[in-house]
């Protein structure tokens, strides 16, 4: 999953 | 790492500044209730998957992602019940003068463009990732009733700019955490840091009247 990171930012 | 930290602290800063004008005041005169209805529909639409980190692993960083989607929901939405009801005759909205429609239509639209498609993805993934996009867009320009408001009164209380002040740096600081993000993992997507980048563009005007006229102990003006 490429937007991962983003997703688990606030 | 610390600069996401330290940006979602100022985060959670600019509620609890933002709680004590309310509070303290008894009034949310010079407050956007536009902008407010606005950042609520921006957690409303990221935190779709609020209670699916229950399903997966509960660890300690997951657990700090659900107690501040929590805190921004709750808040966003006691803040709006409070300037809707209990302290609406302070409201002028007279003042707010944006049309949020022209706000929410564009990035709605552009959401189409800027989410990603996964052919190995079912309908729920793409449901989310379109909110998601839309969130990210939303979140940049969510400000723009507040800021016009703050140029119909030309003026605003000091705690009103404190509030700003932490809401416009918070998504700095993300900047900062992006960059940190890029040298040392990999890139960032790009929807995020062009709407992190105009976020925080969109306020380099009252951070600099900021810096003039209120960390210099004088009230927030207008020239």
């Amino acid at each position: 999953e490429s937007k991962a990171d983003d997703k688990d930012e606030l | 790492n610390l600069f996401r930290l330290f940006g979602d602290l100022l985060h959670v800063a600019s509620i609890f500044l933002l709680w004590t004008k309310i509070h303290k005041t008894r009034s949310c005169a010079g407050l956007s209730l536009k902008s407010q209805i606005l950042f609520l529909s921006v957690y409303m639409t990221r935190y779709l998957d609020l209670f699916v980190f229950i399903f997966h692993r509960i660890d300690l960083y997951h657990l700090y992602n659900f107690v501040m989607k929590c805190l921004f929901i709750g808040s966003q939405a006691a803040v709006i019940y409070y300037m809707w009801f209990r302290y609406r005759p302070t409201y002028n909205a007279k003042l707010d003068t944006v049309r949020p429609e022209f706000i929410v239509l564009p990035c709605l639209v552009l959401s189409f463009f800027f989410f990603e498609a996964d052919p190995r993805a079912n309908s729920l993934y793409y449901v989310r990732e379109y909110f998601w996009t839309f969130s990210i867009l939303l979140e940049s320009v969510a400000i723009l009733p507040q800021m016009f408001l703050l140029s119909n009164t030309g003026e605003a209380e000091s705690i009103t700019t404190h509030y700003l002040l932490c809401l416009g740096l918070y998504r700095a600081f993300y900047l900062l955490n992006w960059i940190w993000r890029f040298i040392f993992y990999r890139s960032p997507e790009a929807v995020v840091v062009l709407a992190g980048i105009l976020q925080t563009a969109l306020y380099s005007d009252f951070f600099y009247i900021y810096y003039k006229r209120v960390f210099s102990g004088r009230a927030f003006k207008l020239p």
